[in-house]
């Protein structure tokens, strides 16, 4: 499975 | 982080804070929505639980919890502030929040990356914030109240959506395997109302320019 996106924008 | 979204947070923050000075400097909050700041308040809870289980930099996280404190301090104002409350127009601000917050629930659990409680949670408050100002809009076209909503406040927030779209094509170009089309096509979604909002504040700061006119 794809990896859990990082949200770095706020 | 680039420049443009750097300039775009800052741009998201001065508005915030010159909404806040503004209230607190004039004592009023005439032609301000408070169902638009609650919808903001909703925004930012449901986006930065993240708050709690990852860790960005410091600089993210002192936005966030800016974002959220400042969020509730306006809602406290408008609400509860002895002086300030009785300034605001309850009988104009009557969007019906359920008609936007429903759908972006409904969607949030349609159209997600992932199926998980932070992930939709998250979803949800991109699809929120970018329907978020339209109460706000319709107060201004019922009041035409532009003394109060600053120029300032107005132009800031339509910075902070163009930086951020600038700041998505920079990152497009540079960020190999970039891509989030949920975040981009909300962002856009929502740039086009504040263009909109920004269309009716000219309308209205026009028409009340010619009323003061000495005749």
């Amino acid at each position: 499975a794809e990896p859990l996106k990082q949200h770095d924008e706020l | 982080m680039n420049i443009f979204r750097f300039a775009g947070d800052m741009t998201h923050l001065c508005s915030i804070v010159v909404l806040l000075l503004k209230i607190e400097a004039t004592k009023s909050c005439a032609g301000v929505s408070l169902r638009t700041q609650e919808l903001y308040a909703v925004v930012f809870v449901s986006r930065y639980l993240d708050l709690f289980f990852t860790f960005i930099s410091v600089y993210n996280t002192v936005m966030k919890v800016f974002f959220i404190t400042s969020s509730f301090c306006i809602i406290w104002y408008m609400r509860h502030h002895r002086i300030v409350s009785q300034t605001y127009d309850r009988e104009q601000d009557t969007f019906r929040v359920a008609f936007l917050v429903v759908p972006c629930i409904f969607l949030a659990l349609l159209v997600n990356h992932e199926f998980s409680m932070v992930e939709v949670l998250w979803t949800f408050s991109i699809y929120l914030e970018s329907v978020a100002i339209l109460p706000q809009l319709i107060l201004l076209q019922r009041t035409f109240n532009v003394d109060t909503l600053t120029s300032n406040y107005v132009f800031l927030l339509g910075a902070y959506r163009a930086l951020y779209i600038l700041n998505w094509l920079y990152r497009y170009f540079t960020e190999p395997g970039y891509s989030q089309w949920i975040v981009w096509s909300s962002g856009t979604l929502q740039t086009a109302i504040y263009c909109d909002f920004f269309y009716y504040y000219v309308v209205s700061w026009r028409k009340n320019e010619r009323l003061s006119l000495p005749s």
